[in-house]
């Protein structure tokens, strides 16, 4: 596999444990 | 502008339609939930833009009894990668990265990264998939994204190695560049093949024992 670019992501976890 | 990624979850059970669903968003937003369509209830990721759906995928291995009970199973045909603008996402939801069929499908159909969404909040379930995940990217050679509710978010490298991990119970949000690839690994590339190649090799293998058993026998007859 080629390395073809980068996606700028926010990740989010909320932290809940239910 | 950057992709906003939640869990799959509880918090979101959209019981309605996905008309209503885009008003919830005016950004670029990816989550889970289970998401009403027309009369029947999927568990979907569905990617919102500017207010509107834009993409989605029904989860197609439902948990047996606790999902599949209750809900539609998504079509095994349908794709499960989605379209971000020029880039092609994998997904796939909660315990579907079991399932090598999953990220096998996406990377052929030009995933150039793999997304699971989660709602699992026990620490053994999520660790378990966590490593699931890690599978997923090693054999498909991809960055893969494992996003909980509750703990283990976590980015993976290429070759499946976990990047970094967030703390258990812990409330973040973070900013990442996540490396897309292209191209497919001897994994991939032969993992479809290979079960007919071993199931031609044993019958051979069958055929050839018997064929030497008889062969034996007949000269013993001759003999004796």
């Amino acid at each position: 596999p080629r390395l073809e670019g980068y996606l700028e992501v926010n990740l989010v976890q909320p932290g809940i444990v239910g | 502008g950057a992709l906003n990624v939640l869990p799959e979850s509880s918090l979101f059970n959209y019981d309605f339609d996905t008309d209503h669903l885009g008003l919830l968003a005016h950004d670029n937003l990816l989550i889970g939930g289970t998401i009403r369509s027309q009369s029947l209830v999927y568990n979907s990721v569905v990617l919102l833009q500017k207010g509107r759906v834009t993409a989605r995928y029904n989860k197609i291995f439902l948990v047996p009894i606790e999902e599949d009970a209750r809900l539609q199973a998504g079509n095994e045909r349908q794709t499960n990668t989605l379209r971000f603008g020029d880039v092609i996402l994998g997904v796939g939801i909660c315990y579907e990265s079991s399932f090598e069929r999953i990220s096998l499908k996406a990377v052929h159909n030009g995933a150039q990264a793999l997304l699971f969404l989660s709602n699992t909040q026990s620490p053994p379930a999520t660790a378990l998939q966590l490593r699931s995940v890690q599978v997923r990217s090693a054999e498909t050679g991809r960055v893969a994204l494992f996003v909980g509710m509750a703990g283990n978010t976590s980015m993976t490298d290429a070759k499946g190695k976990v990047v970094w991990r967030m703390p258990w119970a812990s409330s973040e949000r973070r900013a990442i560049s996540v490396p897309l690839y292209s191209g497919l690994t001897n994994a991939v590339h032969f993992s479809a093949q290979l079960s007919y190649i071993l199931v031609a090799v044993t019958c051979a293998t069958l055929v050839s024992l018997l064929w030497k058993g008889l062969h034996r026998k007949a000269e013993r007859d001759h003999q004796g």
